[in-house]
């Protein structure tokens, strides 16, 4: 099984 | 005072058909440029960012910098009302709590009118690096919309891997698996229908269907797409959007966070 990876651990908000 | 007429109102009608079921509510910033729009899906695994320029309005007056937040299911469902050939314009006072919408069908006299609340969203918005992709494929729109549809009957996920002698798209589910190859196309007789891959390190990377299908949804806007692939960065599926003489005057992207092996 994968691991689906949030946004948040690429781009940090503005 | 904010007026953005489109002559071409399908194209509203279309972006909004790509984007409301994947973001519920969202942001327009409406400036001097043109009005753009950014928000993730509720797991915040994937963002959409759609940008629309000023020059690709008939007619379009910004005299300050606007955010027009609203829900998008709401927008959506009363923009499709228009019709295809319906000439689309959003206006908005500067101090607005909501929108009008005017659909004027071409060929006749009338004008339907409606008006949108607005909301005050605590929008994130997310900073997102230029990047130089390892891998980028331009493909025919409806062909990655039907690799999505077909390989989503077999499994909840494709792995992307693209190498000096091709991409390959594959699932393996309990039915089963399936793979797709893709090869450059050789002539340029058809740009719509064009294949091309561009490699600088080959890559490998899993992504939900689910979402890939929901980004399939923009195929109306575009004749091609782009996916830009890197080791360990989300995927960029890119749809272009051009005007009646083939400039651009925006684009819809959608990023995708990859799926690691635990």
């Amino acid at each position: 099984t994968a691991e689906q990876i949030e946004l948040f651990a690429y781009y940090l908000p503005k | 005072m904010f007026e953005a007429r489109m002559v071409r109102g399908f194209i509203i009608k279309r972006i909004l058909e790509a984007i409301k079921d994947l973001v519920s509510e969202a942001s327009w910033d409406c400036s001097t440029s043109g009005m753009s729009l950014q928000a993730m899906d509720t797991s915040h695994v994937s963002l959409v960012s759609v940008s629309l320029k000023a020059d690709g309005f008939d007619k379009y007056r910004c005299d300050r910098n606007l955010t027009l937040g609203m829900n998008l299911a709401s927008l959506a469902q009363i923009v499709k009302a228009a019709g295809n050939d319906d000439v689309i314009t959003i206006k908005a006072p500067d101090d607005a709590d909501k929108i009008t919408l005017i659909f004027e069908p071409k060929s006749e006299t009338e004008t339907w009118e409606y008006e949108i609340k607005l909301m005050n969203l605590d929008s994130e918005y997310l900073g997102i690096p230029e990047t130089d992709y390892s891998v980028k494929i331009n493909l025919p729109s409806h062909k990655f919309q039907r690799i999505c549809r077909d390989l989503s009957q077999i499994g909840d996920s494709v792995t992307i891997s693209a190498a000096k002698d091709g991409v390959r798209f594959s699932t393996t589910g309990d039915l089963g698996s399936g793979n797709v190859k893709l090869n450059q196309t050789a002539s340029a007789d058809k740009p719509d229908e064009a294949v091309t891959i561009k490699i600088e390190e080959p890559i490998i990377l899993s992504f939900a269907l689910k979402y890939l299908n929901h980004f399939a949804r923009a195929t109306a806007l575009s004749p091609q797409v782009s996916l830009s692939l890197s080791k360990d960065v989300p995927l960029v599926v890119e749809y272009v959007i051009h005007d009646d003489d083939d400039d651009e005057i925006g684009y819809i992207r959608y990023y995708l966070a990859p799926k690691i092996e635990e």
